[in-house]
């Protein structure tokens, strides 16, 4: 554990907590993309399988444990519970155009075939793309609420953060796990123009609107 | 690098 990867979860987590609030409070889910948290909630159920088979530290199982008890929340507050408000029409992003690559993908290139290490190298694809349908969307408008932009700032920071870390654990561990390593670039890449957006427009107490 | 079993990372 080093001081990268803390941050790295504590603003992945803030990013979860921030949604769920957002659309408890507001008691609303419009500009959210219920297929990009269909997605997370895979991604944790396809990678925490390993909760059944070690154990790591209390930490890590506390965080895996939140991580998808928030997930399957927030799937449940926009299909369910706050339905009325989901933006479906503006979400429609096909996200089979993700899973069936990745999932190819993740039988063809992974450390391991088996079944656990499959699905941990699926999740791991998926999510580096799981934030294209809530692009989408949000390109689709033209615009996002200031809070949503927070909740997008924050889990773009948390892979940049665990790039750091990776960094770090060559250097000083010799560890390095290349599938991990390639989908985390690919996936904070994903993020950089919503980044300069957020610092040249959001921090700067602006809304985020797309120009038409 | 542990290959199977429990990962570290989240």
């Amino acid at each position: 554990m080093n001081i990268f990867r803390l941050t790295g979860d504590l603003s992945h987590l803030a990013a979860i907590i921030i949604l769920l609030l957002k659309i408890w409070k507001s008691r609303s889910c419009a500009g959210i993309s219920g297929k990009s948290q269909i997605l997370f909630a895979l991604v944790f159920t396809t990678r925490y399988l390993d909760l059944f088979t070690s154990f790591i530290s209390l930490y890590n199982t506390c965080m895996k444990l939140i991580y998808i008890g928030c997930a399957y929340a927030t799937v449940y507050l926009i299909y369910a519970k706050f339905r009325a408000t989901y933006d479906g029409n503006h979400d429609s992003f096909r996200v089979e155009f993700l899973v069936v690559p990745v999932g190819g993908l993740s039988v063809l290139i992974n450390h391991d075939f088996s079944p656990l290490e499959i699905l941990w190298t699926f999740s791991i694809y998926l999510e580096s793309v799981a934030i294209l349908p809530q692009l989408f969307m949000i390109s689709k408008t033209g615009e996002a609420e200031t809070i949503t932009t927070h909740y997008l700032f924050c889990l773009g920071l948390y892979r940049a953060l665990y790039l750091f870390n990776w960094i770090w654990r060559f250097y000083f561990e010799g560890f390095f796990d290349m599938i991990a390593i390639v989908a985390g670039v690919v996936q904070t890449v994903l993020y950089c123009d919503f980044f300069y957006l957020y610092v040249t427009k959001v921090l700067k107490g602006k809304k985020l609107s797309l120009p038409a | 690098r542990r290959v199977t079993g429990g990962k570290d990372e989240l």
